[in-house]
């Protein structure tokens, strides 16, 4: 999930 | 990770460090709206509250306590330290008219309604717009400082090279965000308007005027 929707940038 | 990402990273990183020393090497923060950087000192606090729930990388870590450390530290030297120096007549944009629809945004237009992936929305939407009161601030006294030009300008590359990083990633066919890229670009054009200034006087050494 969490690098599916642009979560991993800040 | 990619090379539009990491030095859109760095030219963000840059943006504050010049801020900071500006202010702490002028011992006066004139020009500077604390308004925008008490906006961003929320967005960073809605978005970077996932530090105590998910693990991405170091980098990211490292990155995400040292912005909002810088945010609260340029908030202390604005509004303790050098509040004298605060041009806050001119720092008069309402900054509840972008807190509020940011907030209403967040709530109708997110992937999935829990408290954090809400927050996280909210704080895209916010950041946005974050810069608005800078950017009325310098229009208002129709000029700016060199280096708060330069602080504007490393803070719009950063935008710029997130739109790269974007087209970078979508041709490696990974899935985006819909929400952070049409925020993203929407934050990417409120600069457009300024870099034209900036490219055409401040590069040839003339001080940031806007037309009369």
């Amino acid at each position: 999930k969490i690098t599916s929707t642009n979560h991993d940038e800040l | 990770m990619n090379i539009f990402r990491l030095l859109g990273d760095l030219s963000h990183l840059l943006a504050i460090i010049i801020l900071l020393l500006k202010i702490w090497n002028s011992r006066s923060c004139a020009g500077i709206s604390g308004r925008s950087q008490f906006l961003f000192a929320i967005v960073f606090t809605a978005r970077y509250l996932d530090l105590f729930f998910t693990f991405i990388s170091l980098y990211n870590t490292v990155m995400k306590i040292v912005f909002l450390a810088t945010s609260y530290g340029t908030l202390y030297l604005m509004y303790i330290k050098f509040k004298a120096t605060y041009d806050s007549n001119h720092d008069t944009f309402r900054i509840e008219f972008l807190i509020l629809p940011a907030i209403a945004l967040a709530l109708l237009i997110n992937e999935e309604f829990t408290v954090i992936e809400i927050l996280w929305t909210f704080s895209i939407y916010l950041e946005s717009v974050a810069i608005l009161p800078q950017l009325f601030m310098v229009s208002k006294t129709g000029e700016a400082e060199s280096i708060t030009s330069h602080y504007l300008f490393a803070l719009g590359s950063y935008r710029a090279l997130y739109i790269l990083n974007w087209i970078y990633r979508w041709f490696l066919t990974e899935k985006l965000n819909a929400i952070a890229i049409v925020a993203g670009i929407v934050q990417t054009i409120l600069y457009c308007d300024f870099f034209y200034l900036y490219l055409t006087k401040v590069l040839k050494g003339k001080k940031l005027q806007l037309p009369a």
